[in-house]
C-alpha cells in the first residue's frame, strides 16, 4: 500500500530529525506513482503535488514524528476538498424537471437512467424514462425493459428527439410525471456528442445534465469532460465502482473542470446507486 | 553498464507526458524512457531523434502482438468474445462476423449474454442488419446451454464459424468469471477442443485497470488474443503496452467506430505512430 511504501521511504529517517529536500521529493515521487497508477490525470497530479509540497514545507512536516502519515494526510485533504465541496444535489427544477444523461459509449448511461428513476421514486417523485438514443440497436427496448421492471412509464423520443421531448414535456403535465429522465447516445471518446443534444438540453431547459463516466477510464477522462462542455454538464456519475478500478477520474474532473460527482454506480441492478463519498474515494485512489 | 544519453529536463518531461497521456502508465513509462535513453547513447539528442527512438522502443515492446487473423481449418471454428461491461463486445462480434462473411465464410452468431436487458435483442438487430442467423434462448437462460445448442446447430447445419457474444462482467467477480470457464468447457465438450479464439475485448479509453482485466480474464478462460475498441476519437489505447509486457497477447482487431464496417486489423506501426503523435 502507499502508506507502507511511504513508511519505507521515511523509515530510515526515524529519529534522525529533519527531512532533507531529497527525502520530501522521494515521498512525493511515491505519491505521484500511486496517483498516476490510479488514473488521475497527469496534469492534475502535477498541480496537486506542487500544492502539497508547498503545504508540507509550510507545516514544517520535517519536524513531525511520522512524516509519511503527515504527507499522506496533506494529500488526502487536498483530494477530499477537491472532490467534496458542498454536498451537491440534483436541482430537479422545472415542471416537469428534465434530467439528461450524457457520456461516452458504453459508460453506463442507460443502466444509470433506471437507477436514478428508482432513486427518485424513493424520494417521492414520479419519473418517466425517455429514450432519446435513435442510434444504438435495441436502445429503446433496453430502457423500456428497465422501466417495466420498475413499474414506471417509458416513452421513446427517437424520431426527432428535440421535437419529441417538447411533446413529452406537455404530456408530462397530463400524466402527472414530474421528472423526465432522458437517456442519450454514447459518443466516441473525446468527441462532441450527437448534434441534437445541445439543442435538446436548451429547449427542455434541462436543470440536471449528468455526465456518466466509467470508473476505469484513464487519461481520456478530462478530454471527455471537455467534449461535453457544449451541453452544460451540471454533475458527474461514476459507474462500475464495484470493480477494482481506482477511479482517478473522480479527482481529475472536479479539480480541473469543477464538476461535482453526485453518485456512484456500484453494480448492474437498479438499486446499485450510492451517494458519492469523497473521503472513501480519496482512500480508494491512493490505494 | 550500458551508456545512455542524458535528456534535458524539458525533453524528459515531454517524453513522459506523451506516454502518460496515452495511458501507458507510470511503470511502463519509466521503462520506455530508460530504453530511449539507452538507444540515444552517444548521439545528438533532438526531438526527432527522441521520437524515432521512442517509436522503435514501442514497436519492440509490442513485438509479437501483431498477428493476422486466420480462420482455423477445423470447422466450425469458434470465436468467444469476453470482457468487462460496455467494452464493445457485442458490436465487435457483429463487425467480425461481417468481415468473415465478406471473406466468403458462413458465420453463426450465438447470443450467450442472457443477463443484460435487451442484450439478445441488440445482437438480433445486428444479425438482421447483416443477414446472419443468431442462435438465442430466452433472457435468463443458462449461457452454457445457449452455447451448446448454438454449436450443435452449427455443426449439423454446416456453419464454418461460430461467434459467441458473452455478458459483460467485471474481472473481480469470481462467480461470473467461473461462469466463463464453464462456457469454455461446454465448447470443449462439444468440439473436443476449446474455443479457437478466446478474445478479450478492451476499451481503448480504459486506464491502468486494463492489465487487471487481461490477467483475470486470462486466468478464467485462457485468452488467445485481444480486440481493442473505440480507437476512433482521442483515445490512444496505451494501456495495451503493460498487457503486452506481461502477457504478450496478440491484438487481432481494432474498433474504430460504431458502424459495422469500422473494424481494422491491428498494425503495430500505425498504432505506435498514432500513440506518439
Ligand atoms: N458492474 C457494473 N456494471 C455496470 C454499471 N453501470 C452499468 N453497467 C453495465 O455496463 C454495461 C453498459 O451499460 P449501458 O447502460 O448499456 O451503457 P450506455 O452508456 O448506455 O452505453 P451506450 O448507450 O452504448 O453508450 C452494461 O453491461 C451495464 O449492465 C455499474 O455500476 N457496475
Ligand atoms: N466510437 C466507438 N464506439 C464503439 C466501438 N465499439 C463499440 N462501440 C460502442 O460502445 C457501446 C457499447 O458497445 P457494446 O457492443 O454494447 O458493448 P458490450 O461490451 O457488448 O456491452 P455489455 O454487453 O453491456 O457488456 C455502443 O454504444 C457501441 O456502439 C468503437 O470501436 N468505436
Ligand atoms: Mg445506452
Ligand atoms: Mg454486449
Amino acid at each position: 500500500s502507499l502508506t507502507d511504501k511511504l513508511g519505507q521511504v521515511f523509515a530510515r529517517l526515524r529519529g534522525k530529525g529533519t527531512l532533507t529536500e531529497a527525502e520530501i521529493q522521494a515521498g512525493l515521487r511515491e505519491i505521484r506513482q500511486a496517483l498516476l497508477a490510479a488514473d488521475v490525470h497527469y496534469q492534475v497530479v502535477r498541480d496537486l503535488l506542487a500544492k502539497v509540497e508547498e503545504q508540507a514545507r509550510a507545516q514544517k512536516i520535517v519536524q513531525s514524528l511520522t512524516p509519511a502519515q503527515q504527507l499522506l494526510a496533506l494529500v488526502r485533504q487536498e483530494m477530499t476538498q477537491a472532490m467534496g465541496g458542498e454536498a451537491t444535489k440534483l436541482k430537479l427544477s422545472g415542471k416537469p424537471a428534465v434530467l439528461v444523461l450524457v457520456g461516452p459509449a458504453g459508460s453506463g448511461k442507460t443502466t444509470t437512467a433506471g437507477k436514478l428513476a428508482r432513486h427518485l421514486v424513493r424520494k417521492g417523485r414520479k419519473p418517466a424514462l425517455i429514450c432519446a438514443d435513435p442510434f444504438r440497436p435495441a436502445a429503446e427496448e433496453q430502457l423500456a425493459l428497465l422501466a417495466k421492471k420498475l413499474g414506471l412509464p417509458f416513452a421513446p423520443a427517437t424520431s426527432d428527439p428535440v421535437r419529441d421531448l417538447t411533446t413529452l414535456a406537455q404530456r408530462a403535465a397530463r400524466e402527472l410525471w414530474d421528472v423526465l429522465i432522458v437517456d442519450t447516445p454514447g459518443s466516441p471518446p473525446g468527441e462532441s456528442p450527437a448534434d441534437f443534444l445541445p439543442e435538446l438540453i436548451q429547449t427542455t431547459k434541462a436543470g440536471d445534465v449528468l455526465l456518466v463516466l466509467d470508473a476505469m477510464v484513464g487519461q481520456e477522462a478530462l478530454g471527455m469532460g471537455q467534449a461535453f462542455a457544449g451541453c452544460g454538464v451540471t454533475g458527474l456519475i461514476l459507474t462500475k465502482l464495484d470493480g477494482d478500478a481506482r477511479g482517478g477520474a473522480a479527482l481529475s474532473l472536479p479539480r480541473r473542470l469543477g464538476l461535482p460527482v453526485l453518485f456512484a454506480g456500484t453494480g448492474e441492478k437498479p438499486e446499485d446507486l450510492e451517494p458519492f463519498h469523497p473521503q472513501r474515494m480519496a482512500d480508494r485512489i491512493l490505494g | 553498464f550500458k551508456g545512455k544519453a542524458r535528456l534535458d529536463q524539458d525533453a524528459l518531461l515531454r517524453l513522459e507526458e506523451v506516454l502518460l497521456a496515452a495511458d501507458v502508465g507510470p511503470e511502463a513509462t519509466a521503462f520506455i524512457v530508460r530504453s530511449v535513453e539507452e538507444k540515444l547513447a552517444g548521439q545528438a539528442v533532438d526531438w526527432n531523434a527522441i521520437q524515432a527512438a521512442l517509436e522503435e522502443t514501442l514497436v519492440q515492446a509490442l513485438n509479437g502482438v501483431e498477428r493476422p487473423f486466420v480462420l482455423p481449418r477445423e470447422k466450425p471454428a469458434v470465436l468467444m468474445f469476453v470482457g468487462v461491461n460496455g467494452s464493445g463486445k457485442t458490436t465487435t462480434v457483429a463487425k467480425v462476423a461481417r468481415l468473415l462473411r465478406e471473406e466468403g465464410h458462413n458465420p453463426l452468431l450465438v447470443a450467450a449474454d442472457t443477463f443484460r436487458a435487451a442484450a439478445i435483442d441488440q445482437l438480433e438487430v445486428l444479425g438482421q442488419e447483416l443477414g446472419l442467423k443468431v442462435m438465442a434462448h430466452q433472457p435468463g437462460a443458462d449461457p452454457g446451454a445457449v452455447v451448446h445448442d448454438g454449436l450443435a446447430h452449427a455443426r449439423s447445419a454446416g456453419y464454418d464459424v461460430v461467434l459467441v457474444d458473452t455478458a459483460g462482467r467485471l474481472q473481480t467477480k469470481r462467480p461470473l468469471m467461473e461462469e466463463l470457464g464453464k462456457v469454455r468447457r461446454v465448447v470443449e465438450k462439444v468440439q473436443g477442443r476449446p474455443p479457437d479464439e478466446r478474445i478479450l475485448v478492451i476499451d481503448a479509453t480504459v486506464g491502468q485497470n486494463a492489465l487487471s482485466q487481461a490477467q483475470l480474464f486470462h486466468e478464467a478462460v485462457g485468452l488467445t488474443s485481444l480486440a481493442v475498441t473505440k480507437l476512433d476519437g482521442t483515445a490512444r489505447g496505451g494501456a495495451v503496452i503493460p498487457i503486452a509486457r506481461h502477457l504478450n497477447l496478440p491484438i487481432l482487431w481494432v474498433g474504430v467506430g460504431e458502424g459495422l464496417e469500422d473494424l481494422e486489423p491491428f498494425r503495430t506501426q500505425e498504432f505506435v505512430r498514432a500513440l506518439t503523435r
